[in-house]
């Protein structure tokens, strides 16, 4: 694992508000479908450090923003149509959260039969890794590792994205390293 | 070992999606040092956008030079590569893939080294 220079990190509150913005979406996903993803991609990092992540519907006011955006939008950072690259973070605390528009994302790839179809728990997973404070792993099975081929799903924590976010943040009480080991060695098994 | 048409079609959605400019990147498999290639510079800018070659050149030349290798060694040091300093067909196969827009070099924490900064 990795951190920004300086190694930047939350610290005005261990509860932090997100929102997904109203405008800047795709038509072809309904907004709970998107919620909820974006939910279950935030759980994976509170469940590993003592952060609390809380849906807002206050776009502007909220920790954390996230949109998805095509071409130059803005921050100097233009998205370059399908695949290339699939979104871009900011590191804390700043919380803006980009997706690239042209993607076709997919929250079902089983649904989603098109072959540049990108998950986009996975994305958002990653994305929220820097958001945190992360940067990119070397590692390949890592979370933080910065490539994702179309089709692709890697939303599963490794102990290597573990142990970046806990060296920043600490750990959750709730969280088992030893059950934590276990379920990383049975996905390395498999 | 992957064909560069091979892995430009991983990337030909076959639904009206061909504007991933990267799969192109797949004809300088091979490429040697030493060798001119004609858009080797948009692959320079690449290996720049993400941290491996020194933000402050932005004009870019068709040359395989020793600079190029350095930013390939190091690129496939920190994406668990083979080490070459070859653009052989795993590296072309990781610099094809869709990823995301952050640079990749940044203070690491197992090393003493701070390689370069990030503006984010």
């Amino acid at each position: 694992y990795a951190f920004f220079n300086g190694q930047p990190r939350w610290i005005r509150s261990s509860t932090l508000t997100y929102a997904l913005s109203p405008d800047y979406t795709v038509d072809y996903l309904s907004s709970s479908e998107i919620r909820r993803v974006v939910r279950r991609s935030f759980s994976r990092w509170s469940a590993v450090i003592p952060v609390n992540f809380t849906e807002s519907r206050e776009y502007e006011s909220s920790d954390i923003r996230i949109g998805f955006y095509r071409g130059e939008h803005g921050d100097g950072e233009a998205f370059d149509g399908v695949l290339g690259v699939l979104a871009h973070a900011f590191s804390p605390e700043n919380g803006r959260l980009h997706l690239d528009a042209a993607e076709r994302w997919a929250v079902d790839l089983e649904k989603e039969k098109s072959k540049v179809a990108v998950d986009l728990e996975s994305v958002v997973t990653h994305e929220i890794g820097h958001v945190l404070g992360l940067a990119h792993s070397s590692v390949k099975e890592a979370v933080m590792y910065p490539s994702l081929s179309p089709r692709a799903k890697k939303v599963d924590l490794r102990i290597d994205d573990v142990e970046g976010a806990q060296a920043l943040y600490g750990s959750n009480p709730n969280f088992k390293l030893k059950s934590f080991l276990e379920s990383e060695n049975s996905i390395n098994t498999a | 070992t992957t064909s560069p048409d091979s892995m430009a079609a991983n990337f030909d959605g076959g639904d009206g999606h061909n504007d991933f400019a990267w799969r192109n990147f797949a004809r300088f498999l091979d490429a040697g040092k030493g060798s001119e290639v004609t858009g080797m510079s948009e692959l320079k800018k690449y290996l720049n956008r993400f941290g491996y070659l020194p933000s402050s050149d932005t004009d870019f030349t068709d040359f395989f030079d020793d600079q190029f290798v350095s930013a390939l060694i190091l690129y496939q040091k920190r994406l668990g590569l083979p080490v070459t300093g070859n653009l052989d067909s795993d590296t072309i196969s990781s610099i094809i893939s869709p990823r995301c827009g952050m640079s990749d070099v940044v203070k690491i924490n197992r090393s003493t080294a701070e390689l370069h900064s990030t503006r984010r």
